[in-house]
């Protein structure tokens, strides 16, 4: 009924690690994935929105395996940005919708976005591309969010936890 | 030389909205995309991180053309979210590599960022998927930008103002 989304996915498998308050300057996100990459730590999204007073957060998620090295790299890298804090969360989970019909279609967005709020799921990340919607919420939402999107795009859901 | 990333790409024509401080709860990106949409107004990036003291931003882009329009909407919806500002700027632009080979190869996020650390690009925002870095540059520096990512990918860079 809706061709601009042809599939919906979770992934449980995950966690969410974030430096907060880290300086707004060239070269502060290559030290981190330079750091993470070093370590062969494969990153799957990484999130950075608007910053404040020259400093900006920076989000990324994980597999859960390599959440204990992953938090290691993470918290010296904070200490050698000089930044503020460490935000890690193993009990989220990844949602995504993909469709190559989204491009150009606002309404796409718009319903994905309805569909977790009528099921009364927090969205705590997300991260778009024009074919792909990701979002980040609570592990215990997850399969309720995937339910409600599976609704609102009558689609069959895929779990792939990795 | 790096098959990981086949392409990379720039668009001007764009512009950064971001609602700062709005309610961290369910149904409030789910308001201000359904406002959007409901005027047509195609967004390409969705970009949010993460959360603090239960408020949250909410950072997007349009096409300089719906710019206007976007901004009193995205106005009009920070009023009714009870949010806390609004930020907007023209003077932005979006560096996209893609590339199916970047999957489960952390180097190349890393070197994306490394090329623009080294370029002194300051990375306003960024959104990835498997396949795709995107980020969000100031328009004075995405010349340079391009340049910097297509010599450390040895690859020929494309315009899409669109
Ligand atoms: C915060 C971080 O992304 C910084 N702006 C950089 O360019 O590396
Ligand atoms: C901030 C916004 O994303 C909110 N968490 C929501 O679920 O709508």
């Amino acid at each position: 009924d809706n061709p601009s989304v042809t599939a919906v996915a979770m992934a449980k498998n995950i966690a969410k690690i974030g430096l907060v308050g880290v300086p707004d300057a060239p070269g502060v996100a290559a030290h981190l994935f330079s750091r993470l990459s070093a370590r062969s730590i494969d990153v799957d999204l990484v999130i950075q929105s608007l910053s404040h007073e020259k400093l900006n957060d920076i989000a990324f998620t994980v597999s859960t395996e390599d959440l204990l090295q992953a938090e290691r790299i993470a918290r010296e890298a904070l200490v050698e940005l000089k930044g503020q804090g460490l935000v890690v969360d193993q009990m989220v989970a990844k949602i995504a919708a993909v469709g190559s019909g989204m491009l150009g279609r606002p309404g796409v967005a718009a319903r994905f976005f309805q569909a977790l709020a009528e099921a009364d799921v927090n969205i705590q990340m997300i991260g778009t591309s024009e074919i792909k919607i990701s979002c980040i919420v609570s592990r215990q939402d997850a399969e309720r969010a995937l339910g409600a999107l599976h609704q609102a795009f009558g689609l069959a859901a895929v779990h792939s936890d990795e």
